[in-house]
């Protein structure tokens, strides 16, 4: 771990002096590829190194301590302030039935976390209405349905093929289901696909959602920066959820998505199953990714 | 970096940067980089050019200079592809493409519905054997995945099928008891059919980072791959990872996923993938 790899570079400093700009250098160097193999943007990891940098060098080397681990306390500091700070919960408020769309690339997760957030929300007491507004992917309705039937949640079943449509009958039968949250899948596309993005613009001005999540795969490499950039440009977001995150990947892209948009994670996806969400906790984070 | 005449340090650290961002990872970048160098120090006063041609040359090569076709000679039986790969990284959707590609050269193809655990996969797989115009084999929702494979190499040889496609569930390859699972599902395969499966293809998401190194490694010591398939190469992340794993594990990718419709789906050629990651 991060650790044992800066011992090495501070061999010669125990418990005297001054964290110097020339023993700081090297062990900045191996904080950045341990950044860079934790996935976090290559931007970001510079930008992360300098504030590193300006805080480590000419601290006093603490005594009892290494001055490796004193680095390392300093960069799971920085690391913990950068992904909290707000409390990071979505935006439910409001006169029923609040609209949530949940939006992101294909693949990374959306249609299992909408019916993941709609047993959160029913924990909470609240009553959640699911719309399945990805007509595009073979069986992208059945399985909303199922995952809503096998949850005890009401599901609209309209036979609409335009995703505008369907969120248009989806929030007036919320209404007649007295639910008071829709979450609003749709469907996965690139950040680049204009006349997709265009259409999520569509769905955002029908139903004016009081929360956009961004659903995002916790492996995903440095193409995060691109896809939270874009996404936030051409659609904005709320909140991130980030998936997958029971395998070993790092997660680095949380730490490049909150440092480039500004844009709170809220959730962690951590399982197939409809009770696999999290919320988000900034330090075990930090750790994960520094592991 | 093009459009300058002479190369200077700044260059070095610019080429470095372009293949982070491709998801090289950095020691396949810093690798890439010093050789560069090297080969540069022989050319007196190199140009953007001569460099950027170097480095599509070394990243082709790295990658096996040609493509790699698949093997689908399944001798006096059919050849059998087992489809594997984490969570959404787009296993059916290649199935469907490769079924209407393979049909489409004139083979009979049978795709084999092997997610009995996700929500909708098998109505999923069936959309896309509809489609590419083949017939499939499913088991009930919930069967056993390595019946349901049993059935459906049965019922391929009964059929005369030349290429079986088999899908499975998604699954992290963290999860011992799923790559048990898969383990157990490619058994039924060898046991019913001698010397296949001919090709193991694990999917990858064009967007993973290095988290695909580590993918290809468990997966491959459990199941034994043979190929690789890059989906989603049609977004903005360049799947450089993948010479990463070609560096350490010696798999080469086969096939690349380019959008969502039957007809994007792609051979591999390390150099217009060398051509897309450095123009
Ligand atoms: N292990 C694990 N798997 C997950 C998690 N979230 C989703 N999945 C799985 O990832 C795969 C893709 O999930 P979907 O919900 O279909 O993803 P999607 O974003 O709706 O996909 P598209 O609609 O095609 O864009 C499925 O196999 C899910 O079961 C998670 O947190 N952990
Ligand atoms: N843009 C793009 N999308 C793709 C590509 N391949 C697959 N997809 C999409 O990615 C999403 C997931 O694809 P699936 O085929 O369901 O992935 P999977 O690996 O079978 O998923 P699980 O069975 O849930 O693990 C779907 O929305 C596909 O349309 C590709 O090459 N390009
Ligand atoms: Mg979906
Ligand atoms: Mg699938």
């Amino acid at each position: 771990d991060l650790s044992s790899r800066l011992e090495g570079v501070f061999k010669s400093l125990r418990g005297r002096g001054v964290l110097t700009e020339d023993n700081v250098r090297e062990a900045l160097r191996e904080i950045r590829r341990a950044l860079l193999e934790a996935d976090v943007h290559y931007k970001v990891a510079k930008d992360f190194v300098k504030r590193v940098e300006e805080r480590a060098v000419g601290q006093e080397v603490l005594k009892g301590i290494h001055p490796g681990q004193q680095v390392v306390k300093v960069v799971h500091d920085e690391m913990v302030q950068l992904l909290g700070g707000t409390v990071a919960e979505p935006n439910i408020t409001g006169s029923p039935p609040v609209p949530v769309m949940v939006v992101g690339l294909q693949g990374s997760g959306k249609t299992t976390t909408c019916a993941k957030l709609a047993n959160w929300l029913k924990k909470k007491g609240r009553r959640p209405y699911l719309v399945p507004a990805d007509p595009y992917r073979p069986a992208a309705r059945d399985q909303l349905i199922k995952l809503a039937q096998a949850n005890g949640h009401a599901v609209y079943e309209g036979p609409e093929e335009d995703p505008v449509e369907i969120c248009r009958r989806g929030m007036q039968e919320a209404v007649r289901a007295a639910a008071d949250v829709v979450l609003l899948d749709t469907a996965g596309r690139l950040h680049v696909d204009d006349e997709l993005m265009e259409e999520l613009r569509q769905v955002r001005a029908t139903v004016k959602p009081h929360e956009i999540l961004l659903v995002v795969d916790g492996m995903i490499g440095q193409d995060s920066v691109n896809v939270a950039e874009q996404f936030r440009e051409k659609l904005g977001f709320d909140g991130v959820v980030l998936t997958k995150m029971d395998g070993d990947a790092r997660g680095g892209a949380a730490l490049s998505i909150r440092h480039v948009t500004g844009v709170p994670i809220k959730f962690l996806g951590v399982g197939e199953s409809a009770d696999a969400l999290e919320p988000f906790h900034p330090d075990r984070m930090a750790s994960r990714i520094l592991n | 970096v093009k459009g300058r005449s002479s190369f200077d340090e700044g260059m070095w650290e610019e080429i470095e940067e372009l293949l982070l961002r491709s998801d090289t990872g950095a020691a396949v970048a810093e690798e890439i980089v010093d050789e560069l160098r090297l080969a540069s120090g022989r050319w007196g006063k190199p140009d953007a050019e001569q460099v950027f041609s170097q480095l599509r040359e070394s990243i082709a090569t790295r990658l096996g200079g040609e493509p790699v076709p698949l093997q689908l000679d399944g001798g006096e039986g059919p050849a059998v592809v087992l489809v594997i790969g984490v969570n959404g990284a787009g296993k059916t959707t290649s199935i469907g493409k490769l079924a209407a590609r393979l049909s489409g050269e004139g083979k009979r193809v049978l795709v084999v519905a092997g997610d009995t655990y996700r929500m909708a996969a098998m109505e999923q797989l069936a959309v896309w054997a509809d489609r590419a115009d083949v017939p499939i084999v499913k088991g009930k929702e919930g069967a056993d995945a390595a019946a349901v494979v049993w059935d459906g190499l049965e019922a391929g040889v009964r059929r005369g099928s030349d290429v079986i496609l088999v899908d499975t569930a998604g699954r992290l390859h963290t999860k011992s008891g799923l790559m048990d699972e898969l383990v157990k599902v490619r058994r039924v395969i060898e046991k019913r059919l001698p010397g296949a499966p001919h090709e193991v293809l694990l999917v990858l998401d064009g967007t993973t980072g290095q988290n695909a190194i580590q993918q290809a490694r468990v997966f491959g010591e459990s199941l034994g791959v043979t190929g690789l398939v890059l989906a989603k190469l049609d977004g903005t992340a360049k799947g450089g990872v993948v010479m990463a794993i070609r560096r350490e594990l010696d798999v080469p990718v086969k096939l690349i996923g380019v959008g969502e419709k039957l007809e994007d789906l792609q051979d591999f050629d390390p150099a217009a993938f060398a051509e897309a990651l450095a123009p």
